[in-house]
């Protein structure tokens, strides 16, 4: 199993519909200061089922959506998709392409489907959470939190080995 | 669920000791349990040992050597429980140019074992990549992606 | 006691503007008490917003963005109400080329005003010594230290 | 004001008597990692009067002093000596060079002298406090504190202001 495509669009940065292709191997993705490459983890973590606004360093779920800039109006919804092979049979679903769908609206709707089908937030964290990548606390590593593994508590690494085992 | 643990410890405790002996070269590290005669419920010390050094204390470690040993851990239980792809935000940051070239080894020796994706803007750690991307935001707020794949990227 | 307190947040804010607009040019920041009636135990806020951009949420700025800001209001307290010297430990770890610059720049307007002591591995940031320290340990766990004077430091 | 050497003997990785010798102006100290240089700010912080363990990154104060090496016995103590030039009168004491040391032997024992005079910690801490420098809140910023300032409560960024005033 791995990440085939991810479609960025109204996401914070984003406000164009952006697409990045992956390969199996090393992706490196590089830029100056506040160009939007954290934001890049903050789409995955977010249609991966993220809860919560803290993890994606905003305050409010709203954050997410693009807020405007000098020329250009804000937006009125946030998505990201989500494509994986999964000719492995990894993820226990029949398809080999899983596209994981994840959008918000300013009035504070969410949608979420699975290859199209409209389903829950919960769905998409069932079907990820058995191959390993439902719950990222180490397969994403977020800016500044390398340190954390040593600063934790040995309970916290524990979870870690835990989650990943 | 208690075997399931013991057996996942050994492992990564297993593979902490091998990259650590490649992130450190002629130091040590180890992983042990704060309460082995509680499986349930121990947790996880993490001991790293620069070569020529006899501190062991973590936090008198600097802040190079404590993301060597971070990256050693994860790395230890990307390799006994691999996941399908991992996302790493500048860990590299706190590197000196050595320490980066030990990283970037690493990276090189798990890129047939997982998908990695880096992010960083550091130029070095361009040259390990199969494919890249150039991120960009002219002024106007928008995040504009460029890519560009590399045929053949550096063999560290 | 309220009005010292009064007097040096309005001579930090007044050069917390000044210094934000070099760190992020085009850029805005301001500082502002969290409860203007209550001089006696009011906190501060921080706004910062680079050019071209309208989020001034603070926590949704980058990694180098957040740390500009930071330096902008150190900076700002450093000119307001001066000591007599400053000791920065890789403060510019998460900077790019160009905000490094800046920040260089910066370095270099106090440098008249103040001591700065500098810790760094980069080597752009040994650009703006006038003294230079190399600091080694040669696998013995026993730091070593060579001085070079810097008879015409670079000017940014 | 302003630093004119500072010599350290047994302090963490200082085995060998070292001094450093500064200049007004700008001083850059470089080198790998884990070869010393933040060891260089916890020296100065912990002569000028810090408290407690934990500011200097170690569990027990005798964590200070030099630990030994594969071919270096452990020393039985740590000592700091700050130099001081004083010739604009900013620190209350009637000397134009002021030497500021600090000694810690492994039974525990502390010694504290200004200019070779015997004193306490708290003399140390009250010679600094109307200096600007006593508290080094704002004027030694430890690895990774920078973005403690944004990441601070309102308050204790009330506190730096007050403390810098
Ligand atoms: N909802 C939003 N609408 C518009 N812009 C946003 C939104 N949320 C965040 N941003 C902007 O995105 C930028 C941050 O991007 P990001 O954190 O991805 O930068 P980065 O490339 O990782 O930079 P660094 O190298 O400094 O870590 C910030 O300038 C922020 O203002
Ligand atoms: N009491 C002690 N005795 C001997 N060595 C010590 C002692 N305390 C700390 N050290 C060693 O000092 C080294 C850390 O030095 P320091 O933090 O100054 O490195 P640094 O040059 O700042 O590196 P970086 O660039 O990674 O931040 C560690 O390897 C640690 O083992
Ligand atoms: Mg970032
Ligand atoms: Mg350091």
């Amino acid at each position: 199993m791995f990440l085939k495509s991810l479609e960025i669009k109204g996401f914070k940065s984003f406000a164009d519909r952006t697409e990045l292709v992956f390969e199996p191997g090393v992706t490196v993705v590089v830029g100056p200061n506040g160009s939007g490459k954290s934001n890049i983890v903050d789409a995955v973590t977010w249609v991966l089922g993220a809860q919560g606004p803290r993890a994606l360093r905003g305050s409010k779920m709203e954050d997410v959506i693009f807020a405007g800039g000098p020329q250009r109006a804000a937006l009125g919804r946030a998505q990201v998709m989500l494509t994986i092979d999964n000719s492995t049979g990894i993820l226990p679903i029949d398809f080999v392409e899983v596209a994981i769908s994840r959008t918000l609206y300013r009035s504070g709707e969410s949608e979420y489907s699975i290859n199209g089908a409209p389903c829950r937030l919960l769905d998409i964290q069932e079907l990820l959470s058995d191959s390993g990548v439902g719950r990222q606390f180490h397969t994403i590593v977020g800016q500044g939190q390398l340190d954390a593994v040593l600063s934790a508590r040995p309970e916290d690494r524990r979870a870690v080995i835990e989650e990943a085992a | 669920i208690v075997e399931i643990f013991e057996e996942a410890f050994n492992d990564v405790a297993h593979h902490f000791e091998e990259i650590i002996s490649k992130l450190f070269p002629g130091g040590r590290g180890r992983l042990r349990l704060t309460d082995p005669e509680n499986l349930l419920e121990t947790g996880i010390e993490v001991d790293a040992r620069p070569a020529g050094k006899s501190v062991r204390k973590l936090s008198l470690l600097s802040g190079g050597e404590r993301s060597m040993a971070a990256l050693g851990f994860l790395f230890a239980v990307f390799r006994a429980r691999p996941s399908p792809f991992y996302l790493l935000d500048e860990v590299e940051a706190a590197l000196d140019d050595l320490n980066l070239h030990r990283f970037l080894e690493l990276i090189d020796e798990f890129r047939n074992e997982s998908q990695l994706v880096l992010i960083t803007h550091q130029k070095r750690s361009m040259d390990v990549a199969d494919c890249l991307y150039g991120v960009t935001m002219q002024g106007s707020g928008v995040t504009k992606v460029v890519s560009q794949k590399m045929t053949d990227p550096v063999r560290i």
